[in-house]
């Protein structure tokens, strides 16, 4: 899930 | 960047673009749900707040500018431009009852308790739902103009795109964001009846109709 609050999608 | 990704963006410009020439070019905004507009606008200024402090491409920053820009033009075309062609008296959703909720699920569900996050989160929920006015009064006018129907249709894509891009980046790279794919779920259900409908009438030649 570390990568989910990166928020990299529009 | 994946094709499903690309295809979704191109999707969701396709939409944006769509609403706005047909606006611009018939001087009018009937049977357009300014409410739907306007909880769009607030998902896009929401979300892209952190423009100002987290840099990923030139191409999110550029797509982020493009939909804060054209939904606060779509906003301004309703309300003020043509405004005299408004149908406002079928567009009578109440907005809080999608505001309210998606503010409190943004309050029980995020990544971390801070402003941004929580503005993210409910831009993710809010977004979800936003449609509803605008197929709400749809249902209440009885039928959708075809350019009116062709912009639902991509601007449901849009999200169901995002669900492949979801499958392929969670086998592909691990990456899952529980949240969007939630949110995206729901998002594309609610279009699923419009769906039906565009493909059997629309795309048959017929005007879009809804049955009493």
């Amino acid at each position: 899930v570390s990568a989910a609050a990166a928020h990299d999608e529009l | 960047m994946n094709l499903f990704r690309l295809m979704g963006d191109v999707s969701h410009v396709l939409a944006v673009f769509i609403l706005l020439a047909k606006i611009w070019r018939t001087r009018s905004a009937a049977g357009i749900s300014g409410r739907s507009q306007i909880l769009f606008t607030i998902v896009y200024l929401a979300r892209y707040m952190d423009l100002f402090f987290s840099f990923i491409s030139l191409y999110n920053t550029v797509m982020k500018l493009l939909f804060i820009s054209a939904s606060c033009a779509t906003v301004y075309l309703i309300y003020f431009k043509f405004r005299a062609t408004y149908d406002g008296n079928h567009d009578t959703f109440r907005i809080e009852f999608v505001l309210v909720p998606s503010l409190l699920l943004a309050f029980i569900f995020h990544y971390s308790m801070s402003f941004f996050e929580l503005a993210w989160s409910f831009s993710i929920f809010l977004e979800a739902v936003a449609i509803l006015p605008q197929l709400f009064m749809v249902t209440k006018t009885g039928e959708a103009e075809n350019i009116t129907s062709h912009y639902l249709f991509a601007l449901g894509s849009y999200r169901a795109l995002y669900i492949l891009n979801w499958i392929y980046r969670y086998y592909t790279e691990g990456h899952f964001d529980p949240i969007a794919v939630c949110a995206g779920i729901v998002q594309t259900i609610l279009y699923c009846d419009f769906f039906y409908l565009y493909v059997t009438k629309v795309l048959q030649g017929r005007k879009l109709q809804v049955l009493p």
